[in-house]
C-alpha cells in the first residue's frame, strides 16, 4: 500500500539523527519513486526531488538535530507550493452571457462536468443554459438533453450545423433568453489530432469563452503532460478540472499538469451524480500524492 | 537510445525514462535495469546488438511464462463454439466499454455470427440511447429496459432472448464503475449471478476494459474486479493517442491476466487483436 510506504520512507528520514548528504540522497531516491508510483510525470518528479535536495542540503537541515522533520516540511511545503497557492476564480462578463467551454480527450468527464458546473452556478444564483456542441459522438446530445431534464437546466442544440455555429448560436439564444451563462460541451478528442483541435480554436476564436477548461481524467498517468501541454498550446485554457478523483488514484497528474502548464487547477470531480464538483485545495492534493 | 551500442549509465537513465514514461511503473523498471546491468557486466564492453533489441529480450523474458498466455487466439475468439456465447465487459467510468462493444459486434457480425446486445447501463444518461446506435450500426439485436431499471432484470431478459432467438453471441453492457465503490461492485456480482443462474459457464468472457492514458491505478482496477467478478480478459482502449499503456505488462506479470484486444480510434473498425511483439516495440517508437 502505497500510503504506508511513503509514511515508512518519512519515517526513516525522520528518525534519523544526524543526516549526511549520502542519508538525504538515499531518502530522496526513495520519495522518488513513491512520486512515479502516484502517477507523477517523469521530469516532474526528477526537478522536485531535485529543489527538495537542494533546499535539503542547506546547512540549517544539515546542522539541525532534527533534520528528518525539516525535510519532510520541506516535501510537503514544496508540493503544495507547486500545486498552487490557492484556488483561481472563475471570470464573469461585464455583460451577460458569460461564457464557459470544457474540452479534454476522450471519457474525461466534460458532458458531465458540464451538468456539475451548471448546477453550481444555478446554485450561485445564475441561468444557465448548456449548450451540446458534440455533434460526433452516438447520443452525446440526447446523454445532455437528458442531464438537462435531470437537473431541470436548458440545453441547447440544433441539427445539421456544426460545432462552431452551434456554440455561436447559443450565445443569441441566450441573450433572447436571459441566460446569463453559458456552457460549452465539446467533443472528446486526441491532442494529436490537428483537425479537431483546430475546431476547438476556432470556437474560441469566433466565441471568445470567458473561462476554458481543459477536463482530465484524475487517473491519467505520464501521458497527462503531453495532452495538457498541446490542449494548452491550441486554447491556452484559464483552468483544470480533474475528474473521477472519489477513486483511489493518487492524483500525480495534478502535479505534472500544474507544474508543466503554470495552469491552477480549479474543480475537483468527486462523484457520477452532479452535486459532487469541489473545489481544488492543493494541501490536501498534496497529502493524497504523498500518500 | 537507438544506436548506441553500450549500456553505460547515461543510457540507462534514458532507458528508465522511456520506460517509466510509458506506464510500465517503477518496480517493473527497476526490475528490467537491474536485469540490463547485469548484462552489460557479464557480456562487458563488446555488447554488439541493439539497444531496442536487448530491451525487447529483456521485457520478453521478465513476461516469460505470460508471453505465451498472452498470445491471443483472435480466430477462436469470433468463432467460440458455444452457444450462445456470452461476454460481460466491465470497467470503470468512461475507459470505452460502450465503443468497444459496438466494435465487437461489427467484428462477430464480419463472421457471419448473430449478435444480441443488452443494455445492462441503467444508470448513466444517455447510455441505452448510445448502444442501441451501435446495436444498428453492427447490425445486432439490442434489448433494453427504461432508464432506472434493474440491471440484472435487462440482462435475464438479453439471456433469454439470446437462447429463445437463437443468437450466437450476446454481449452485455454494464454502467462504468469505480473499483472503490463497495456497492456498485457488488451489483456487478449480481449481474454476473443472475447470467451464471441460466447458463452455468456464462458469462464465458468477462473482458476489462482499461483507457491506454490511465496511470498505475489500472493495476488497481484489475485486482478488484479480478478479485470480485472475474476476469478473462483486458481491452486496452485509446492507443491511437500518445499514452503507451506500459501499466499491461505489470498486470501481464504480476495478475496473468491477458491484454486480448485493443481500441484504436472512435469507427466501428477501430479495433485490433494484442500481440505482445508490436506492443513491446511500440514502446520504443
Ligand atoms: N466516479 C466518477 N465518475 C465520473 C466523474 N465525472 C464523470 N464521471 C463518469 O465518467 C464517465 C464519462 O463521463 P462523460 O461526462 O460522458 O465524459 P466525456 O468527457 O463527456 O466523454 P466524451 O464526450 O466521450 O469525450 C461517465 O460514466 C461519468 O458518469 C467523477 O468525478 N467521478
Ligand atoms: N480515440 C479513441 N477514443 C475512444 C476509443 N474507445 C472509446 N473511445 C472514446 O471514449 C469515449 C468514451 O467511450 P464510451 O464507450 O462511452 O466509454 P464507456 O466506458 O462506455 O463510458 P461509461 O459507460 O460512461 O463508463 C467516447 O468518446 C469514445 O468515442 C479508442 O480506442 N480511441
Ligand atoms: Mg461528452
Ligand atoms: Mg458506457
Amino acid at each position: 500500500d502505497l500510503t504506508r510506504k511513503l509514511d515508512h520512507v518519512l519515517k526513516k528520514i525522520k528518525g534519523q539523527g544526524k543526516l549526511s548528504e549520502k542519508n538525504i540522497a538515499d531518502s530522496l531516491r526513495e520519495v522518488r519513486k513513491v512520486l512515479l508510483e502516484a502517477d507523477v510525470n517523469y521530469k516532474v518528479a526528477k526537478e522536485f526531488v531535485k529543489s527538495v535536495q537542494e533546499k535539503s542540503l542547506g546547512q540549517a537541515v544539515l546542522k539541525s538535530i532534527t533534520p528528518g522533520q525539516q525535510i519532510v516540511k520541506i516535501i510537503y511545503d514544496e508540493l503544495t507550493r507547486l500545486m498552487g497557492q490557492s484556488t483561481a476564480s472563475l471570470r464573469f462578463a461585464n455583460i451577460p452571457p458569460t461564457i464557459f467551454m470544457a474540452t479534454g480527450l476522450q471519457g474525461s468527464g466534460k458532458t458531465t462536468f458540464v451538468g456539475k458546473l451548471a448546477l453550481y452556478l444555478r446554485g450561485q444564483k445564475h441561468s444557465p443554459l448548456m449548450v451540446a456542441a458534440d455533434i460526433y459522438r452516438p447520443a452525446a446530445i440526447d446523454q445532455l438533453k437528458t442531464i438537462g431534464k435531470q437537473l431541470n437546466i436548458p440545453v441547447f442544440s440544433e441539427d445539421g450545423k456544426n460545432p462552431i455555429q452551434i456554440c455561436w448560436d447559443s450565445i443569441q439564444q441566450a441573450r433572447q433568453n436571459g441566460n446569463d451563462v453559458v456552457i460549452f460541451d465539446t467533443a472528446g478528442r486526441l491532442h494529436i489530432d490537428e483537425n479537431m483541435m483546430k475546431e476547438l480554436s476556432e470556437i474560441k476564436e469566433k466565441t471568445k469563452p470567458h473561462n476554458i477548461f481543459f477536463v482530465a481524467d484524475g487517473m491519467t498517468g505520464q501521458d497527462a503532460v503531453k495532452a495538457a501541454t498541446e490542449f494548452n498550446n491550441w486554447l491556452a485554457y484559464d483552468g483544470v478540472v480533474l475528474t473521477k478523483m472519489d477513486g483511489d488514484a493518487r492524483g500525480g497528474a495534478a502535479l505534472s499538469i500544474k507544474a508543466v502548464t503554470g495552469k491552477p487547477i480549479m474543480f475537483v470531480g468527486m462523484g457520477e451524480k452532479f452535486n459532487t464538483l469541489e473545489q481544488f485545495h492543493p494541501d490536501r492534493m498534496a497529502s493524497r500524492i504523498l500518500g | 537510445v537507438t544506436g548506441k551500442k553500450t549500456l553505460d549509465e547515461e543510457t540507462l537513465d534514458a532507458i528508465e525514462e522511456i520506460l517509466i514514461t510509458s506506464d510500465i511503473g517503477v518496480e517493473t523498471v527497476m526490475e528490467l535495469l537491474e536485469r540490463l546491468r547485469k548484462r552489460a557486466r557479464i557480456k562487458g564492453e563488446d555488447e554488439t546488438a541493439e539497444i531496442q533489441d536487448i530491451m525487447r529480450q529483456e521485457l520478453k523474458s521478465v513476461l516469460s511464462d505470460q508471453v505465451e498466455r498472452s498470445a491471443s487466439d483472435e480466430k477462436s475468439f469470433f468463432n467460440p463454439g458455444v452457444t450462445p456465447f456470452v461476454i460481460m465487459v466491465v470497467g470503470v467510468n468512461g475507459t470505452g466499454k460502450t465503443t468497444t462493444i459496438g466494435k465487437l459486434a461489427h467484428r462477430f457480425r464480419k463472421e457471419g455470427k448473430s449478435v444480441i446486445i443488452a443494455a445492462g447501463d441503467t444508470f448513466r444518461a444517455g447510455a441505452s440511447e448510445q448502444l442501441n446506435i451501435w446495436a444498428e450500426r453492427s447490425g445486432s439485436d439490442f434489448v433494453r429496459h427504461q432508464a432506472g431499471a434493474d440491471p440484472g432484470a435487462v440482462v435475464f431478459d438479453a439471456l433469454n432472448a439470446a437462447v429463445a432467438r437463437r443468437k450466437d453471441v450476446l454481449i452485455v453492457d454494464t454502467a462504468g464503475r469505480l473499483h472503490t465503490k463497495v456497492n456498485l461492485m457488488e451489483e456487478l456480482k449480481k449481474i454476473r449471478r443472475v447470467m451464471t443462474k441460466l447458463i452455468p459457464e456464462a458469462p464465458h468472457e468477462t473482458l476489462l476494459v482499461l483507457d491506454a492514458t490511465t496511470g498505475q491505478n489500472s493495476i488497481r482496477q484489475a485486482e478488484q474486479f479480478r478479485d470480485i467478478v472475474g476476469l478473462t480478459g483486458i481491452v486496452l482502449t485509446k492507443l491511437d493517442g500518445t499514452a503507451k499503456g506500459g501499466v499491461v505488462l505489470t498486470i501481464l506479470k504480476e495478475l496473468g491476466i491477458p491484454v486480448k484486444f485493443i481500441g484504436l480510434g472512435e469507427g466501428i473498425e477501430d479495433l485490433a487483436a494484442f500481440d505482445l511483439n508490436t506492443f513491446i516495440d511500440a514502446l520504443f517508437s
